[in-house]
């Protein structure tokens, strides 16, 4: 999940 | 989840539980900007996007839901509550909000991680959040008197931000590949715009005297 690192944030 | 990331996420949820209190309970909205409300209400949509698309989390889509839920809701009461719209601070609260949108999704289009629909609204409500307080402290300097909770609200949200910014600290030295730029620059930019209602806010907490920014 690399690429979605950071997009798990709110 | 490291614990900088939590308590930020938690700071934030008591910022919007402190202004629906106020809303709720009080019936007023005094001092409370709609045009950085409505910002907000704009940067939720455009962000959680990917509610549709990707999932992460249950943690991360309740906390999803419920910043949008509640920045719509807090929008709709401030404009049609029989009740609460008439404390809205309507001749102070001025700011020309709709002109920070068109330079955000110019610099969306033109920065992005990728040229994607989703990748352009999501930069968009980061470049667009970094700037939605302004309405809301402008009008924070204008009115003489500022409430404990208001003050409160915007305590909670500077120190959500703050700790979003030792969360990506802590990311950067704990994970492999964690590289935001977008996240980072317009988060700090953010985070700095409150530098300065956080020193006036410590003042008066340090000298116990009533919160009162310089005109």
């Amino acid at each position: 999940t690399k690429d979605s690192a950071g997009k798990d944030e709110l | 989840m490291n614990i900088f990331r939590l308590a930020g996420d938690m700071t934030h949820l008591f910022s919007v539980l402190v202004l629906l209190l106020k809303i709720h309970t009080i019936k007023s909205c005094a001092g409370i900007s709609l045009k950085t409300q409505e910002l907000y209400a704009i940067v939720f949509t455009t962000r959680y996007l990917d509610l549709f698309t990707t999932y992460i989390s249950l943690y991360n889509t309740i906390m999803k839901l419920i910043f949008l839920g509640s920045s719509i809701s807090i929008v709709w009461y401030m404009r049609h509550h029989k009740v609460v719209r008439r404390s809205y601070d309507k001749d102070q609260d001025t700011f020309r909000h709709y002109l920070l949108m068109l330079p955000c999704l110019l610099l969306a289009l033109l920065i992005n991680e990728k040229f994607t629909f989703l990748e352009v609204m999501w930069a968009f409500s980061l470049y667009l959040e970094a700037v939605a307080i302004l309405p809301q402290l402008v009008l924070l300097q204008r009115t003489r008197n500022i409430d404990n909770l208001t003050g409160q609200y915007v305590l909670l949200l500077g120190a959500y931000r703050a700790l979003y910014v030792l969360n990506w600290i802590y990311r950067y030295f704990t994970e492999e590949n964690y590289v935001h730029w977008i996240t980072w620059v317009s988060g700090i930019v953010q985070t700095l715009l409150y530098a300065d209602f956080f020193y006036y806010y410590f003042q008066s907490w340090k000298n116990n005297v009533k919160l009162q920014l310089p005109a």
